[in-house]
């Protein structure tokens, strides 16, 4: 089959060759699924462009190449192509015109999505939130927060309730650590107060439990506060838009890191006594089990077994930085409990043995794996 | 943060009777071409055979593609003196045919290639 | 024949380079 080439004199400029992985072709066979070019940060040519599914994030590369690539597309010639009869080839069955030439190709990658957290207040339950007409707040709507993300709807809201996320009248802020405690605790004594079911958690119930009995005014747990404390330490249940159930080691945890902040901070405390002030942090009859353990990655044992707050945003992003000063703090360490110090560093994904290798020393004594400084 | 919605109005078909390209011209008429080397065309207007208009599009006719389609085996000839050996070779990663309308601020994805005819040997005087 | 229609043939192929893209790069 022989075709005859041609080229526009003007090129168009304007054509990209996408790299289509299994991934991103099921999300362009599936009719409901829309795909969306956005780019990082502030300014047009401040972050990088990723390409979002409701559901993925994929970041884009740019690989260049040295040939000439040509893209062509098939047309009917008006006019009798004279036969080009050097060749002894059959007389061409059709033409393609040259419409555009690119030398390189976008290459896809599934990344985590990155939710964009820069401009959004922080609310301390204070009444005074959001301003009138959400005057000097940047992002406006959860519709401007996704937009500004490199990130997929499903990622956003993910990270969103992860982080204490709420909506106020509209206007998108994340709570303060003081009032997720706060409403977490009251949530907590209300639920039980009222006998609801910590497996199925409804959000109106909820809301009523903890706003039975307080001045509507004055009262900062609005339904939208009670919506993240739920989203936060709480899982949604299956087939249940409205239900969640209590992740109850989350809450434990979060009590407990408030407590070491708040007993263990200038100095270290024996364990047996930590966990009972632990314990008394809780709501009276709480139900949650604690173990120290739970807590890995927020305290280290200046001597022996006591434990004592440590918070990473304190430590080195270097690492050799970061494990020099672990050891200065403390000579050797369970491994169990130095990895969760370390792993978000860890950025070749290593297997963590591996990991620790490099920078550290590991022996074994007994049942433990004790690494300590090389 | 700017964003845009990319359209798979053309597509829609295609996709949904999973039809696609398996050999030198995808289903909706276009061809990817790649040359191991830099292709030199005339970029002006001549009063020559080799010139055409088609659709008030100016164009100038620069080659010859045969393809045999038994053994995917592709010739191409350049001009009058140049003579390419190469063949229809299947894509690792489909590409997706993406075009950026900057005046209409529209993304749209045309088309999927599978294949590209490929030329990656030094070229061969014609005899 | 002043209607120059020719391959300038490259010896071989590199594609290693790969970056990351900027917005007004889609549009360029």
């Amino acid at each position: 089959m022989s075709l005859n080439l041609h080229e526009r004199l003007s090129i168009d400029r304007s054509f990209r060759l996408l790299h289509l992985t299994p991934e991103l072709l099921e999300v362009l066979k599936d009719p409901n699924s829309k795909l969306q070019f956005k780019a990082a940060g502030n300014d047009e040519d401040d972050g990088d462009v990723v390409l979002c599914s409701r559901e993925k994030t994929w970041l884009l590369r740019q690989k260049n190449h040295s040939n000439t690539t040509m893209l062509m597309h098939e047309f009917t010639s008006e006019q009798e192509t004279p036969l080009e009869t050097t060749f002894g080839l059959p007389s061409p069955m059709s033409d393609f015109a040259g419409f555009a030439r690119t030398t390189f190709e976008y290459e896809t990658k599934e990344v985590s999505g990155i939710l964009n957290v820069e401009s959004i207040p922080i609310h301390n339950g204070s009444s005074d939130f959001p301003p009138a007409d959400g005057r000097d707040l940047p992002v406006k709507s959860m519709d401007d927060l996704l937009a500004s993300s490199a990130c997929s709807e499903k990622e956003c809201l993910l990270q969103w309730g992860q982080l204490g996320g709420c909506v106020i009248k509209g206007y998108p802020c994340i709570l303060s650590s003081d009032f997720l405690t706060k409403a977490l605790h009251v949530t907590l004594m209300s639920a039980m107060a009222e006998s609801l079911n910590f497996s199925r958690l409804r959000l109106g119930e909820t809301f009523d439990a903890v706003n039975k009995d307080i001045d509507q005014e004055s009262n900062p747990y609005t339904i939208d506060v009670i919506k993240t404390i739920l989203e936060k330490y709480g899982e949604k249940v299956k087939d249940d838009d409205d239900c969640w159930q209590l992740n109850q080691k989350k809450v434990a945890v979060w009590y407990g890191i408030r407590a070491l902040k708040k007993y263990a901070s200038q100095s270290s405390i024996p364990p047996a006594e930590f966990l009972i002030k632990w314990k008394s942090t809780f709501p009276p009859y709480a139900p949650f089990d604690i173990e120290i353990e739970m807590l890995r990655g927020w305290f280290f044992r200046p001597t022996g077994s006591s434990l004592q707050y440590l918070p990473k945003n304190t430590l080195p992003s270097d690492i050799k930085e970061r494990f020099m000063m672990l050891f200065k703090l403390q000579s050797q360490w369970d491994m169990d409990d130095i990895v969760p110090f370390v792993e978000e560093l860890n950025s070749k994904g290593l297997k963590i043995d591996v990991f620790l290798m490099k920078y550290a020393r590991k022996r074994r004594v007994g049942k433990k794996v004790i690494i300590s400084s090389r | 943060m700017p964003s845009i919605n990319v359209s798979k109005r053309q597509l829609q078909t295609l996709l949904q009777s999973d039809q696609h390209q398996t050999s030198v011209s995808t289903p909706l008429g276009n061809m990817m071409l790649e040359i191991q080397g830099d292709l030199e065309l005339p970029r002006q207007w001549s009063e020559d055979q080799r010139f055409t208009t088609i659709d008030k599009e100016q164009l100038v006719r620069w080659g010859l593609l045969h393809i045999d389609p038994s053994r995917n085996n592709a010739i191409l000839f350049v001009g009058r003196k140049q003579r390419l050996l190469g063949s229809l070779v299947k894509l690792d990663t489909p590409l997706g045919l993406i075009k950026f309308n900057q005046q209409d601020g529209i993304v749209e994805m045309q088309d999927i290639f599978y294949y590209k005819v490929l030329f990656k040997s030094r070229p061969l005087p014609i005899m | 024949d002043e209607i120059r229609i020719w391959v300038r043939y490259k010896e071989g192929f590199s594609d290693a380079v790969r970056k990351n893209v900027s917005w007004s790069s889609l549009w360029s």
